[in-house]
Protein backbone atom coordinates (compact mmCIF):
# COMPACT_ATOMS: atom_id res chain seq x y z
CA UNK A 1 0.00 0.00 0.00
CA UNK A 2 1.11 3.41 -0.81
CA UNK A 3 0.82 6.07 1.84
CA UNK A 4 -0.29 9.66 0.66
CA UNK A 5 1.86 12.47 2.62
CA UNK A 6 0.52 15.82 3.20
CA UNK A 7 1.73 18.74 1.13
CA UNK A 8 2.66 20.97 4.68
CA UNK A 9 5.59 17.71 5.28
CA UNK A 10 7.89 19.59 2.67
CA UNK A 11 6.17 23.40 3.37
CA UNK A 12 5.79 25.10 6.45
CA UNK A 13 4.01 28.38 6.96
CA UNK A 14 5.39 31.82 7.03
CA UNK B 1 -5.69 51.09 -5.05
CA UNK B 2 -6.00 48.24 -7.35
CA UNK B 3 -6.86 49.02 -10.63
CA UNK B 4 -5.79 45.78 -12.99
CA UNK B 5 -6.89 45.04 -16.57
CA UNK B 6 -6.54 42.30 -18.80
CA UNK B 7 -6.95 42.79 -22.26
CA UNK B 8 -8.73 39.89 -22.99
CA UNK B 9 -11.17 38.67 -19.85
CA UNK B 10 -9.93 34.62 -21.22
CA UNK B 11 -6.65 34.71 -19.57
CA UNK B 12 -8.24 35.23 -16.03
CA UNK B 13 -10.78 33.00 -17.27
CA UNK B 14 -8.32 30.26 -17.85
CA UNK B 15 -6.05 30.58 -14.59
CA UNK B 16 -8.81 30.48 -12.51
CA UNK B 17 -10.38 27.73 -14.45
CA UNK B 18 -7.15 26.47 -14.01
CA UNK B 19 -7.54 25.39 -10.54
CA UNK B 20 -11.02 26.26 -9.15
CA UNK B 21 -11.67 22.85 -8.66
CA UNK B 22 -9.31 21.90 -6.54
CA UNK B 23 -9.54 25.02 -3.90
CA UNK B 24 -12.11 27.13 -3.28
CA UNK B 25 -11.04 29.69 -0.96
CA UNK B 26 -8.18 31.70 -1.83
CA UNK B 27 -6.25 34.61 -0.83
CA UNK B 28 -4.75 36.68 -3.85
CA UNK B 29 -2.16 39.31 -2.50
CA UNK B 30 -1.56 42.43 -5.12
CA UNK B 31 1.25 44.19 -4.69
CA UNK B 32 2.76 46.63 -6.86
CA UNK B 33 4.27 44.00 -8.95
CA UNK B 34 1.71 41.90 -9.63
CA UNK B 35 -0.58 39.70 -8.01
CA UNK B 36 0.11 36.09 -6.58
CA UNK B 37 -2.39 33.03 -4.71
CA UNK B 38 -1.32 30.09 -2.84
CA UNK B 39 -4.17 28.04 -1.78
CA UNK B 40 -3.78 24.13 -0.71
CA UNK B 41 -6.65 21.96 -1.46
CA UNK B 42 -8.73 20.04 1.23
CA UNK B 43 -6.91 16.64 1.92
CA UNK B 44 -3.92 19.47 1.93
CA UNK B 45 -1.55 17.04 -0.59
CA UNK B 46 -1.49 19.35 -3.54
CA UNK B 47 -0.24 23.05 -3.19
CA UNK B 48 -1.06 25.85 -5.95
CA UNK B 49 0.84 28.86 -6.28
CA UNK B 50 0.07 31.45 -8.78
CA UNK B 51 2.11 34.65 -9.79
CA UNK B 52 0.69 36.88 -12.94
CA UNK B 53 3.66 39.59 -13.46
CA UNK B 54 2.36 42.99 -14.28
CA UNK B 55 3.53 41.86 -17.88
CA UNK B 56 0.46 39.96 -18.09
CA UNK B 57 -1.90 43.09 -17.80
CA UNK B 58 -2.12 45.63 -20.57
CA UNK B 59 -2.49 48.45 -17.15
CA UNK B 60 -1.20 47.75 -13.75
CA UNK B 61 -1.36 49.74 -11.16
CA UNK B 62 -1.24 48.84 -7.03
CA UNK B 63 -0.60 51.54 -4.82
CA UNK B 64 -0.82 50.16 -1.84
CA UNK B 65 -0.73 45.96 -1.00
CA UNK B 66 -3.78 44.67 -0.97
CA UNK B 67 -5.34 41.07 -0.01
CA UNK B 68 -8.36 39.72 -1.71
CA UNK B 69 -9.67 36.88 -0.15
CA UNK B 70 -12.24 35.31 -2.51
CA UNK B 71 -14.78 32.17 -3.14
CA UNK B 72 -13.13 31.06 -6.64
CA UNK B 73 -16.84 29.47 -7.16
CA UNK B 74 -18.58 32.97 -6.74
CA UNK B 75 -15.35 34.76 -9.15
CA UNK B 76 -15.95 31.99 -11.72
CA UNK B 77 -19.61 32.66 -11.84
CA UNK B 78 -19.16 36.33 -12.56
CA UNK B 79 -16.26 35.36 -14.81
CA UNK B 80 -18.86 33.61 -17.02
CA UNK B 81 -20.91 36.70 -17.27
CA UNK B 82 -18.35 38.50 -19.16
CA UNK B 83 -17.16 37.36 -23.01
CA UNK B 84 -13.63 35.78 -23.60
CA UNK B 85 -12.71 39.31 -25.46
CA UNK B 86 -14.10 42.12 -23.60
CA UNK B 87 -11.02 43.64 -21.57
CA UNK B 88 -11.97 42.58 -17.73
CA UNK B 89 -10.44 45.16 -15.07
CA UNK B 90 -10.23 44.18 -11.03
CA UNK B 91 -10.93 47.36 -9.46
CA UNK B 92 -10.61 47.46 -5.47
CA UNK B 93 -9.65 50.10 -2.77
CA UNK B 94 -6.71 50.08 -0.27
CA UNK B 95 -9.01 48.51 2.41
CA UNK B 96 -12.37 46.78 -0.03
CA UNK B 97 -15.23 44.63 1.67
CA UNK B 98 -15.69 43.45 -2.35
CA UNK B 99 -14.11 43.84 -5.69
CA UNK B 100 -15.51 45.41 -8.65
CA UNK B 101 -15.40 43.40 -11.79
CA UNK B 102 -15.46 45.68 -15.22
CA UNK B 103 -15.88 43.96 -18.61
CA UNK B 104 -15.54 45.96 -21.19
CA UNK B 105 -16.33 45.63 -25.32
CA UNK B 106 -15.52 48.52 -26.81
CA UNK B 107 -16.52 47.26 -29.82
CA UNK B 108 -19.84 47.63 -28.92
CA UNK B 109 -20.15 50.00 -26.61
CA UNK B 110 -20.88 46.87 -23.61
CA UNK B 111 -19.83 47.80 -20.43
CA UNK B 112 -20.84 45.36 -17.57
CA UNK B 113 -20.24 45.68 -14.08
CA UNK B 114 -19.87 43.33 -11.16
CA UNK B 115 -19.02 43.22 -7.80
CA UNK B 116 -18.02 40.11 -5.81
CA UNK B 117 -18.18 40.17 -1.60
CA UNK B 118 -14.39 39.52 -0.43
CA UNK B 119 -13.90 36.95 2.71
CA UNK B 120 -11.77 37.17 5.43
CA UNK B 121 -9.80 33.55 4.35
CA UNK B 122 -7.69 32.48 7.50
CA UNK B 123 -5.04 30.62 5.60
CA UNK B 124 -1.11 29.79 5.97
CA UNK B 125 1.35 31.19 3.18
CA UNK B 126 3.56 28.59 2.52
CA UNK B 127 7.10 29.38 1.79
CA UNK B 128 8.05 27.90 -1.48
CA UNK B 129 11.95 27.58 -1.61
CA UNK B 130 14.30 26.41 -4.14
CA UNK B 131 14.03 22.52 -4.44
CA UNK B 132 16.67 20.01 -6.21
CA UNK B 133 15.43 18.27 -8.66
CA UNK B 134 16.21 14.91 -10.16
CA UNK B 135 14.51 15.89 -13.99
CA UNK B 136 12.92 18.12 -15.39
CA UNK B 137 10.59 17.20 -18.62
CA UNK B 138 9.04 19.83 -20.99
CA UNK B 139 6.27 18.53 -23.08
CA UNK B 140 3.10 19.76 -25.14
CA UNK B 141 0.47 19.69 -22.11
CA UNK B 142 -2.24 18.03 -24.57
CA UNK B 143 0.17 15.01 -24.85
CA UNK B 144 0.26 15.15 -20.72
CA UNK B 145 -3.52 15.52 -20.04
CA UNK B 146 -4.30 12.88 -22.63
CA UNK B 147 -1.94 10.36 -20.77
CA UNK B 148 -3.26 11.34 -17.18
CA UNK B 149 -6.97 11.16 -18.42
CA UNK B 150 -6.05 7.50 -20.52
CA UNK B 151 -4.95 6.17 -17.86
CA UNK B 152 -6.80 7.40 -14.48
CA UNK B 153 -9.39 5.58 -15.81
CA UNK B 154 -8.00 2.16 -15.18
CA UNK B 155 -6.35 3.21 -11.63
CA UNK B 156 -6.19 5.74 -9.13
CA UNK B 157 -2.27 6.14 -9.17
CA UNK B 158 -0.10 6.98 -11.91
CA UNK B 159 3.52 5.76 -11.71
CA UNK B 160 5.97 8.41 -13.60
CA UNK B 161 9.34 6.22 -14.27
CA UNK B 162 11.90 8.69 -16.31
CA UNK B 163 15.40 6.69 -16.86
CA UNK B 164 18.04 8.63 -20.06
CA UNK B 165 15.98 8.38 -22.92
CA UNK B 166 12.67 7.57 -21.99
CA UNK B 167 9.56 8.67 -19.88
CA UNK B 168 7.01 6.38 -19.08
CA UNK B 169 3.56 6.37 -17.23
CA UNK B 170 2.08 3.29 -15.89
CA UNK B 171 -1.12 2.33 -14.53
CA UNK B 172 -1.85 -0.81 -12.75
CA UNK B 173 -5.99 -1.34 -11.83
CA UNK B 174 -8.33 -3.78 -11.11
CA UNK B 175 -9.74 -3.97 -14.64
CA UNK B 176 -6.49 -4.01 -16.49
CA UNK B 177 -2.92 -2.34 -16.63
CA UNK B 178 -1.76 0.46 -19.25
CA UNK B 179 1.24 2.19 -20.09
CA UNK B 180 2.38 5.01 -22.10
CA UNK B 181 5.96 5.94 -23.19
CA UNK B 182 7.56 8.82 -24.40
CA UNK B 183 10.90 9.54 -25.94
CA UNK B 184 12.82 13.06 -25.66
CA UNK B 185 11.72 14.52 -29.17
CA UNK B 186 12.98 17.94 -31.33
CA UNK B 187 10.42 19.30 -33.64
CA UNK B 188 12.17 22.29 -35.32
CA UNK B 189 8.55 22.73 -37.53
CA UNK B 190 6.35 22.67 -34.32
CA UNK B 191 8.43 23.13 -31.50
CA UNK B 192 5.63 23.56 -29.09
CA UNK B 193 5.14 19.81 -29.95
CA UNK B 194 8.91 19.16 -28.63
CA UNK B 195 9.13 16.96 -25.52
CA UNK B 196 12.70 17.97 -23.77
CA UNK B 197 13.83 16.23 -21.11
CA UNK B 198 16.73 16.89 -18.64
CA UNK B 199 17.71 13.64 -16.16
CA UNK B 200 20.31 14.04 -13.61
CA UNK B 201 18.77 10.87 -12.24
CA UNK B 202 16.05 8.16 -12.98
CA UNK B 203 13.10 8.93 -10.77
CA UNK B 204 10.57 5.70 -9.74
CA UNK B 205 7.14 8.30 -8.48
CA UNK B 206 3.41 6.83 -7.74
CA UNK B 207 1.21 10.13 -7.83
CA UNK B 208 -2.36 9.94 -6.62
CA UNK B 209 -4.36 9.99 -10.29
CA UNK B 210 -6.91 12.31 -8.64
CA UNK B 211 -4.54 15.47 -7.94
CA UNK B 212 -3.16 14.82 -11.25
CA UNK B 213 -6.42 15.15 -12.59
CA UNK B 214 -6.55 18.32 -11.09
CA UNK B 215 -3.46 19.56 -12.50
CA UNK B 216 -3.99 19.10 -16.26
CA UNK B 217 -7.31 21.60 -15.79
CA UNK B 218 -4.02 24.14 -15.90
CA UNK B 219 -3.79 23.21 -19.79
CA UNK B 220 -6.10 25.78 -21.14
CA UNK B 221 -3.38 27.92 -19.94
CA UNK B 222 -0.60 27.38 -21.57
CA UNK B 223 0.53 24.55 -24.70
CA UNK B 224 3.24 23.51 -22.72
CA UNK B 225 3.79 21.92 -19.06
CA UNK B 226 7.35 21.80 -17.25
CA UNK B 227 6.91 18.71 -14.93
CA UNK B 228 10.10 18.82 -12.75
CA UNK B 229 10.63 15.34 -10.26
CA UNK B 230 12.83 14.29 -7.18
CA UNK B 231 12.42 11.22 -5.03
CA UNK B 232 13.09 13.68 -2.05
CA UNK B 233 10.55 16.65 -3.01
CA UNK B 234 7.04 17.54 -4.29
CA UNK B 235 6.66 17.26 -7.57
CA UNK B 236 6.34 20.60 -9.44
CA UNK B 237 3.76 20.89 -12.54
CA UNK B 238 4.09 24.34 -13.93
CA UNK B 239 2.17 26.19 -16.53
CA UNK B 240 3.84 29.62 -17.86
CA UNK B 241 1.48 32.32 -18.55
CA UNK B 242 3.52 35.39 -21.24
CA UNK B 243 4.49 36.96 -17.10
CA UNK B 244 3.99 34.43 -14.63
CA UNK B 245 2.89 31.34 -13.89
CA UNK B 246 0.46 28.44 -12.61
CA UNK B 247 2.25 26.18 -10.63
CA UNK B 248 1.18 22.61 -8.90
CA UNK B 249 3.67 20.82 -6.14
CA UNK B 250 2.47 17.46 -5.55
CA UNK B 251 3.99 15.61 -3.38
CA UNK B 252 4.54 11.35 -4.21
CA UNK B 253 2.98 8.49 -2.53
CA UNK B 254 5.76 6.31 -0.66
CA UNK B 255 5.58 2.92 -0.30
CA UNK B 256 4.93 1.76 3.55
Amino acid sequence: MAAQPTISRFFKAV
Amino acid sequence: MLEAKFAEASLFKRIIDGFKDCVSLVNFQCKEDGIIAQAVDDSRVLLVSLEIGVEAFQEYRCDHPVTLGMDLGSLSKILRCGNNSDTLTLIADDKPDSILLLFEDTQRERIAEYSLKLMDIDADFLKIEDLQYDTTLMMPSTEFSKVVKDLSQLTDSINIMVTKETIKFVAEGEIGTGSVILKPVMDMEKPAESIKLEMDQPVDLTFGAKYLLDIVKGSALSDRIGIRLSSEAPALFQFDLSSGFLQFFLAPKFND
